[in-house]
């Protein structure tokens, strides 16, 4: 793998979304992982609706939080994903109205990751997008305290600032590199542009920190 | 009380909306036979909710903002001690509120509480020092360009003189994080900064990620050679 790779610069990532006052964290990190895909296998970049999982994964909780293992599943279930244009985010539940007629994207399946977090720069690195481990992002839902207050650089908080065993936040690596000697994964957030570095979060690699290398995961198209 | 085990282990939820009908409605029934310009304002609430039969249990924790009040003789609290932390208990049932508990105490404020936590534990350098003479004229200017910046509107003016001592208690928060980062990166005011850090998980975070096992997931394949 490259030392440093940034699917940002490939045109692979849409921009960034805001959730509003809506615990919906699952849905962007879910959707922003099958834009990825979807872009690495058909080619078209398309932003895609956190909306239809809020009002249809039935098995989540909308703005009360989910998982992103059941919001994929939600997707193969009713078929696809439509656009954000089609079906836009109001960050509320709403009723389901998602029509498959309208669908735009598709996944056959999902996969969990390995939790050796330094084995996950090369998931995102270039080269392997035939198989499902070539996932350019995963879901490393990171705990929150240092998230509130961040402003720009490298975090790097001490463990009971940003514990593995309390995860409450769901995002999407979509890079890694190093500045100034400092390994680091570029994080899309979903707070807005108007937070962090352009709404990106910067976040120590290599060390486990707040837990990114738990429970990432990614679609397989 | 719930009526099964399954039904206790249920429905447990932290969700602000839903928390403020049954907050406002203990808030009324604190403030009843109050005049107007004594009654307490309704700070942070958080809680949870529970099945009870037809009906849906709020088990809250609200900061309530007592106004200020110079009169010894009249006073629920002391001057200095404005704020209070209530348990409330509300039951909805068919619509209709009713509460079940209530228990209040007063509190310092948090900026006090988090002055002399940062002074005394966290900060090493600092351990002695009082915060600067200037601190409140400061906090007020910075609270003001948050304001203009961020285009916050408070509807009282009690809301805003709480939202400025959570606004201050959070700089001091952010000091702590950022004396305690082994890295490069900046913290300090966001647009977050006028949120309590339960408010600030209640609206923004997800709670599920750490209570329930998600479905398992195939592992992704190992890759084959360097």
């Amino acid at each position: 793998a490259p030392h440093e790779w940034d699917w940002r610069n490939k045109g692979a990532v849409t921009k960034v979304k805001d959730q509003g006052m809506c615990g919906s964290c699952w849905a962007f990190s879910v959707t922003g992982n099958v834009e990825g895909q979807w872009f690495l296998k058909r080619g078209a970049l398309l932003s895609l609706s956190e909306q239809e999982l809020l009002d249809c994964d039935t098995v989540d909780k909308a703005c009360l939080g989910g998982l992103p293992s059941n919001a994929y599943s939600a997707i193969k279930t009713l078929g696809g994903l439509e656009t954000e244009d089609d079906y836009s985010y109001h960050g509320h539940l709403q009723t389901c109205s998602f029509s498959a007629k309208k669908a735009r994207v598709y996944i056959n399946d999902s996969v969990e990751l390995t939790q050796n977090e330094l084995s996950e720069a090369p998931a995102l690195a270039p080269g392997l997008t035939d198989s499902p481990r070539a996932s350019p992002w995963s879901q490393p839902p990171t705990p929150s305290s240092p998230l509130q207050f961040y402003r720009r650089g490298i975090s790097h908080p001490l463990r009971p600032l940003c514990s593995p065993w309390f995860i409450d936040h769901a995002v999407l690596l979509v890079g890694y590199g190093n500045r100034s000697d400092t390994p680091f994964w570029a994080i899309k957030n979903s707070w807005g542009s108007d937070w962090g570095e352009e709404g990106y979060y910067y976040l120590h690699r290599g060390s486990g920190a707040c837990g990114v290398n738990t429970m990432a995961s990614s679609a397989v198209v | 009380a719930p009526s099964s085990p399954a039904a206790r282990n249920e429905a447990w939820v932290s969700a602000f909306p839903e928390l403020l009908g049954p907050a406002r409605y203990a808030l009324e029934m604190y403030n009843h036979g109050r005049a107007a310009g004594t009654r307490a304002a309704l700070g942070s609430v958080r809680g949870r909710v529970r099945r009870a039969g037809r009906g849906m249990v709020y088990s809250l924790k609200a900061t309530l903002e007592e106004p200020p009040c110079n009169d010894p003789t009249v006073c629920q609290l002391p001057v200095a001690k404005k704020t209070l932390l209530c348990s409330f208990e509300v039951l909805n049932e068919l619509g209709k509120h009713v509460l079940l508990r209530r228990n209040c105490r007063p509190v310092e404020t948090k900026v006090t509480d988090d002055r002399n936590e940062t002074l005394s534990s966290v900060l090493p350098l600092s351990n002695k020092a009082p915060l600067p003479q200037d601190f409140s004229v400061r906090m007020v200017s910075i609270f003001k360009e948050f304001v203009t910046k961020y285009n916050r509107t408070y509807e009282t003016k009690e809301e805003a003189q709480w939202r400025m001592s959570v606004f201050a208690s959070n700089v001091i928060r952010a000091q702590k994080i950022q004396a305690l980062d082994r890295g490069t990166a900046q913290y300090g005011v966001t647009k977050f900064s006028d949120l309590t850090e339960e408010e600030f998980r209640t609206f923004y975070l997800n709670p599920l990620l750490k209570e329930k096992p998600g479905r398992k997931m195939r592992l992704a394949k190992a890759v084959p050679d360097p």
